[in-house]
């Protein structure tokens, strides 16, 4: 089974086509392995990615150097599938 | 029993198929299952028909999750099954609706990918097909349709997310739909359920050409958006796909629309950006309640609009 300890998903908001570009290029990046969950449009759109741990770093400090704002959105991917598994579970079990 | 099934909650592939057995058995004089096609691993593609008789009537198809790990697409159509057994007879307007077309419903449009998402990556998106000579597995069977097909929007690298496969219908899940639509020659309304973003979008994608009815398509989109947010005050953006989000060659409504089906639309469901896929079990059935107020805009608009 995957996992997703460490990922994070974050909610990027390019202000401008400069920064949206910027985005744009670590949305080509196969190296980093994002998953878009919203792609990049036009500037002030938000684009959500989520974030494989080993890329984070490297994505936040990307972001930062080129004043791209950014929010954590989910900060913890892999709790919320447990919470999600564990909520399904316990569904099954009323039921029974 | 269908009234004991918990509509807030996630289930798995094979509960779904229950639920859509129990619903069969229990209002047979309705709704019935067909099976359209086999996906990649060899599982049921199955569609719920809702009808009140007469040969050939014209149809509405509705599908969710064809992207299989956003699940509260696939638990809107399960609760969209149960609303439209429940309205009927009672819901003038879906009653009507009924006794002048039928109805398909295909919960599950991904199954083999659905599957995944609940035994082995909840991020699964993909379809599980493998073709000779890729090093991934999946096809992104929204770019797999003959629209456009390898244009903008779209990836040839079958390790990304939107790769559209090898050639146009190269995924079961897409080929049993183009039959079935094809065989079928007389559906009026086409309408494909995503989640998330909150959009609702109609053709195109492949191009930014104006579809020929863009302007009834966008006061009709408008229409059903506005009936939406009546319920829970939630709010969507609407428009052809190129304008509201980006181009993306391949997709489903672009090639029923070419296909002559006039009312084309594709939904984003909740949210915009808290949850993501992974949307509380709560929001289940305030997503389905507000999504069907849209649906039924749009079903009545065909239903008044014969062309």
């Amino acid at each position: 089974t995957e996992t997703f300890v460490g990922q994070q998903v974050l909610r990027i908001l390019p202000e401008d086509a400069f920064q949206l570009e910027k985005v744009m290029e670590l949305d080509a990046s196969e190296k980093l392995q994002l998953d878009f969950w919203r792609a990049p449009t036009y500037p002030k759109s938000p684009v959500d990615v989520r974030v494989p741990f080993p890329s984070l770093q490297r994505v936040k400090v990307f972001l930062e150097s080129n004043g791209i704002q950014y929010d954590i959105m989910i900060e913890d991917l892999q709790s919320l599938i447990d919470e999600e598994k564990l909520d399904m579970a316990r569904q099954r079990s009323v039921l029974q | 029993t269908t009234e004991t099934f918990n509509y807030a909650a996630y289930h798995n592939l094979d509960e779904i198929n229950a639920f859509m057995d129990l619903l069969v058995t229990e209002k047979s004089n309705l709704v019935s299952k067909l099976q359209i096609g086999k996906s990649y691993e060899g599982r049921p593609i199955n569609v719920l028909k809702f009808s009140t008789g007469g040969i050939k009537r014209p149809a509405i198809w509705i599908d969710t999750g064809i992207h299989s790990r956003e699940w509260v697409t696939q638990a809107s159509g399960v609760w969209f099954a149960k609303k439209i057994v429940d309205s009927y007879g009672k819901d003038p307007s879906l009653t009507s609706i009924l006794n002048n077309f039928d109805i398909f419903l295909e919960i599950v449009t991904n199954p083999d990918g659905f599957a995944f998402t609940h035994s082995q990556n909840r991020m699964w998106r993909k379809t599980r097909s493998h073709h000779s000579g890729l090093s991934c597995i999946g096809v992104d069977p929204n770019r797999n349709w003959d629209a456009g097909f390898g244009g903008p929007g779209s990836s040839g690298n079958s390790c990304t997310e939107t790769y559209r496969g090898p050639y146009a219908n190269s995924e079961s899940e897409v080929k049993a739909i183009v039959d079935f639509v094809q065989d079928h020659g007389n559906i009026k309304a086409f309408i494909s359920i995503h989640s998330y973003s909150q959009l609702l979008l109609y053709p195109y994608g492949y191009t930014t050409q104006k579809a020929a009815d863009h302007e009834e398509l966008d006061a009709l989109a408008k229409k059903a958006v506005n009936a939406l947010a009546s319920l829970h005050g939630t709010k969507y953006r609407y428009g052809s796909i190129t304008a509201a989000i980006y181009p993306a060659s391949g997709g489903t409504i672009d090639w029923t629309y070419d296909q002559g089906i006039k009312y084309s639309y594709t939904f984003e469901l909740r949210d915009t950006g808290r949850h993501g896929f992974l949307l509380p079990a709560s929001q289940i059935v305030p997503t389905a309640e507000e999504t069907w107020l849209a649906l039924m805009v749009i079903m009545e608009h065909t239903r008044d609009h014969p062309y």
